[in-house]
C-alpha cells in the first residue's frame, strides 16, 4: 500500500513539473522573439544565430508531422460549425473574412477554406506594362539585385545562399566552373528549338562591360523574397506577362520558415521542398521559387494539377536531384498573363 | 511559406537624349506588406 501511495503522488509531481518546464521554455522563447521584435523596430537588423534547437529540428520527423497536420485539416467539419472554426482561425491569424469568395459554411474543411479564392475585384492587378506585380500576399523579407561571383542571396545578416542552389542546376540559367552565370544575352534571341534548352545567360560578372553606344540597355538579375503568414491569402499570381517554360519540384525538408527559422536554420530555403517555375518575360529570364513550410507543406500548381507535393520521402533527400518537367506546347511553354492564377499554397 | 522571385531587368539607362531611363527600380521596403497585384518595382 505503501508504495502504491508513494507512486500515485509521483505521476502528478513528474506531471506538473514537465508542464513548468515546457510553460518556462515558451515564455523564454516568446521573452526572446519580443526582444527582435524590439530590435526590428528600431531598425537593428538581426543577425544569423544558429542555436541548438534549430540542429534539433533536423531530428523531427517534420513530414510526418505534416502530413497528418493535413489529414486533420482535410476533415469535414459540420456545416453548423464552420462559421465558428473559420472565424476563430480567422482571429488568431489575422485573416480577412470579408474577401472570402463563398459564405463561411460552403468551405467544408480547414484546408478547403485555407485555399479559398476571394471575391471579384479583391485584389486590383497594376497594369502599368512597365511595372512587375507581386505574386502573393505577405511580408517583403529581402530584395535587391544579384551581384558578383556566385549570385548570393541574403537570408538573414551574416547568411546568404546561392540562387543557383535555389533554382537548380538550371537549363536557363547555366553556370559556369566557378558558380558564376554566364551572358549571351542580346536582345534578338528568341526561342528556337535548338537554343530551347539554354538560350538565356544572365551575367553576373563584373566589371560590367557595356558598349555605351549599344542600344540596348544591360540587364542585370533581381531577387525578392516575400514571406506568407498562416493567415494570408495563400493563392500565387502571375506577376508578369510571362512564358513558363520549365518546372522543377524539390522534395527536401519542411522546416519552419517563420522569422524565428530564418534567423537560426542555415540554408532553410535551398533545404526545405519548394517548386520552381522558370520561364522568360518581356526583360528575359524569370523565375518563381514556392518554398513550403511545416504546416504548409503542399504547393499545388492549377498549370499541373497532377503535380504531389509533400509525400513520404523514403531514400535521403540531399542525394535526390529535382524532378524537372519542360512546358512544351509549341516550343513557347506555358503562357500566363500578369495576375492570372498559377498556384496555391496549403496545409498538409 | 515563402515566395522568391528572381528576374532580369534593365539596370542601365539609355544615353540617347528623349529616352526615358529604363533603369528597373524596386518601389517596396523590408518589412512593407504588400498584396497580389501590387507593384513590386518598375
Amino acid at each position: 500500500g505503501n508504495s502504491k501511495g508513494d507512486s500515485s503522488y509521483l505521476l502528478p509531481g513528474a506531471t506538473v513539473a514537465t508542464i513548468l518546464m515546457l510553460g518556462a521554455l515558451h515564455a523564454r522563447r516568446m521573452y526572446d522573439d519580443k526582444k527582435i521584435e524590439k530590435r526590428q523596430e528600431k531598425g537593428i537588423e538581426v543577425e544569423f544565430q544558429p542555436d541548438v534547437k534549430a540542429s534539433f529540428m533536423s531530428f523531427l520527423p517534420l513530414r510526418s508531422i505534416s502530413r497528418c497536420w493535413g489529414q486533420l485539416t482535410s476533415m469535414e467539419i459540420p456545416a453548423w460549425l464552420r462559421p465558428h472554426v473559420y472565424k476563430a482561425w480567422a482571429r488568431a491569424f489575422h485573416s480577412n473574412l470579408e474577401e472570402a469568395a463563398l459564405p463561411l459554411d460552403k468551405y467544408t474543411s480547414l484546408r478547403e477554406f485555407f485555399v479559398r479564392a476571394l471575391k471579384e475585384g479583391s485584389r486590383p492587378i497594376d497594369t502599368d506594362p512597365q511595372c512587375l506585380v507581386s505574386p502573393v500576399d505577405g511580408k517583403i523579407l529581402r530584395f535587391g539585385e544579384l551581384k558578383g561571383a556566385g549570385a548570393m542571396i541574403e537570408q538573414v545578416k551574416g547568411f546568404s545562399y546561392p540562387v543557383f542552389s535555389l533554382l537548380g542546376a538550371s537549363s536557363l540559367l547555366p553556370t559556369t566552373a566557378h558558380g558564376n552565370v554566364q551572358e549571351e544575352t542580346s536582345e534578338s534571341i528568341k526561342p528556337t528549338e535548338k537554343s530551347k534548352k539554354s538560350w538565356w545567360r544572365v551575367s553576373l560578372a563584373s566589371p560590367k562591360v557595356w558598349d555605351p553606344t549599344s542600344s540596348c540597355p544591360k540587364k542585370g538579375l533581381f531577387y525578392c523574397v516575400i514571406y506568407l503568414k498562416p493567415g494570408d491569402y495563400n493563392r500565387i499570381h502571375s506577376p508578369a506577362d510571362w512564358n513558363i517554360l520549365v518546372r522543377r519540384h524539390f522534395s527536401g525538408h519542411l522546416y519552419p520558415v517563420n522569422e524565428r527559422a530564418t534567423r537560426t536554420i542555415r540554408n532553410l530555403y535551398i533545404e526545405n521542398e519548394r517548386v520552381v517555375l522558370e520561364g522568360v518575360w518581356q526583360e528575359g529570364f524569370m523565375a518563381l521559387a514556392a518554398v513550403g513550410a511545416t504546416n504548409i507543406g503542399s504547393i499545388e500548381l492549377f498549370i499541373e494539377p497532377e503535380l504531389q507535393t509533400n509525400k513520404p520521402i523514403k531514400k535521403s533527400l540531399n542525394s535526390e536531384p529535382p524532378e524537372e518537367r519542360v512546358y512544351d506546347c509549341e516550343g513557347v511553354g506555358k503562357v500566363l498573363k500578369k495576375g492570372d492564377e498559377l498556384g496555391a499554397f496549403n496545409m498538409g | 511559406s515563402t515566395v522568391v522571385l528572381v528576374f532580369q531587368a534593365p539596370i542601365s539607362k539609355l544615353l540617347h537624349e528623349g529616352d526615358s531611363s529604363q533603369e528597373f527600380n524596386f518601389n517596396v521596403k523590408c518589412g512593407d506588406r504588400i498584396k497580389v497585384g501590387e507593384a513590386l518595382g518598375r
